[in-house]
């Protein structure tokens, strides 16, 4: 489903010079639940960017379903990232003047649903994070881990065939971090959505059923959860 | 040293109602390195805005080395969240178009101390925190944990006598988060910085001497972490 080839990412801009990525292969098969971990800096966020194709790598190359994302148009890679990929920033990323049930609808106007069909599947992904009693509320009237549940919820909501989520529990209690990656376990299982998470907590790892480790924008590590 | 008295927040802006912290007491002694820990949603964020000065009870009373705070002057009030409070925000609140080493070096200008002595302070904190090799690069050129790091250097710069860290380590790697609360613990002891962090993490808070528990904006426990 997703290949990266000798993938490279230099980050060039402003006179910096940072290699964030270098020489990554990483094969991954539709329906696979798997987690990325690595230190700080060691370029977690800049592989689930260039998954997500929000970015491209400086180098080598990356195959979505057998296609070259550098060859896709722009309207290709839009569809990609509009309805086949749900993303989880790290930093959330939600729009400050809209609601949490705006933000959660607003990637579904892309997918032409009509307004009754959106609201229906917000509400429902916000309840199913354990925020439907903030709708209304907007991104600053809400807790951080409220904040990183309506971006799960916005990520969930259009069923997309591909999750990726960039350390989805880092603000939230063990109790609630253990409902998002059940809900990641459910949809993996019932649904069949390939779920990457890059992760801290080698316990939420371990739930997951392969771990790739990063270190200096390096692979250095990529093996199956043994059965518990 | 801090008190807070039969202390209620509520957020009652834009129609919205919600009762985040209730009837809460909570004695800090000058000195003390403790935790609060609590469901997403129970009012951590909230008290630790309160314990900052920047945000006011709703009601009871927040007496700050023994004087209430809502007696205070705006001048006073700028003077304790400046100098002698440490600030770590969930969501780090770096200025987005200043540089690491520039957003660290911000609130010592507060101090009036010279440019060179501030570039001092500013990039030893910096390297102390571990990204010492990031000092030019703005937010946006930051992995999430540096930011995060970035925010701890920026509380700590300045030498305050206390450090309020909300989730300082909820973006980084067991390893890097290990240095950050080894860091807490030493200016603790060797300086007597009183240190309050909300953890997520029961590990990093069985590093610290006591555990504040909340729910539903409520104490509902408040005990001394065992001796090792
Ligand atoms: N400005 C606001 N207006 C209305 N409600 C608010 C506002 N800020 C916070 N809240 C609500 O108050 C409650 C407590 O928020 P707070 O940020 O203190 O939680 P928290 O314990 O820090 O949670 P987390 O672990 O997710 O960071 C939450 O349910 C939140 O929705
Ligand atoms: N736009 C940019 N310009 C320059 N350097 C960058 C940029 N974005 C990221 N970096 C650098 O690239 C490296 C990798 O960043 P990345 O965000 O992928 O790390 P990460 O593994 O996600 O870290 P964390 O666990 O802290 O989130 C970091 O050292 C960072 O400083
Ligand atoms: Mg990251
Ligand atoms: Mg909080």
């Amino acid at each position: 489903l997703l290949e990266l080839q000798g993938v490279g990412k230099v980050y060039g801009e402003s006179g910096l010079s940072v290699a964030a990525l270098r020489g990554v292969d990483l094969r991954v098969e539709a329906g696979e639940l798997l987690s990325i971990m690595g230190p700080s800096g060691s370029g977690k966020s800049t592989l689930m960017n260039l998954l997500g194709c929000l970015d491209r790598p400086s180098e080598g190359r990356y195959l979505l379903e057998g296609r070259d994302v550098a060859l896709l148009t722009d309207n290709e890679l839009a569809e990609i990232r509009n309805r086949r990929i749900g993303f989880v920033f790290q930093t959330f990323n939600l729009l400050p003047r809209s609601t949490a049930l705006e933000n959660v609808e607003l990637p579904l106007v892309y997918r032409g649903l009509p307004a009754a069909e959106r609201r229906r599947l917000a509400r429902e992904a916000l309840e199913v994070v354990g925020v439907g009693h903030r709708l209304t509320h907007r991104p600053a009237q809400l807790s951080g881990g409220e904040q990183q549940r309506v971006a799960i919820a916005r990520a969930i909501a259009g069923n997309p065939g591909v999750i990726l989520a960039d350390e989805p529990t880092g603000n939230l209690d063990s109790r609630t971090g253990e409902e998002i990656i059940a809900l990641f376990q459910r949809v993996n299982r019932e649904l069949g959505v390939t779920v990457i998470q890059v992760t801290h907590d080698l316990h939420r790892a371990r739930q997951t059923r392969r771990i790739v480790r990063l270190r200096d924008g390096r692979v250095v590590d990529d093996r199956p959860v043994p059965e518990a």
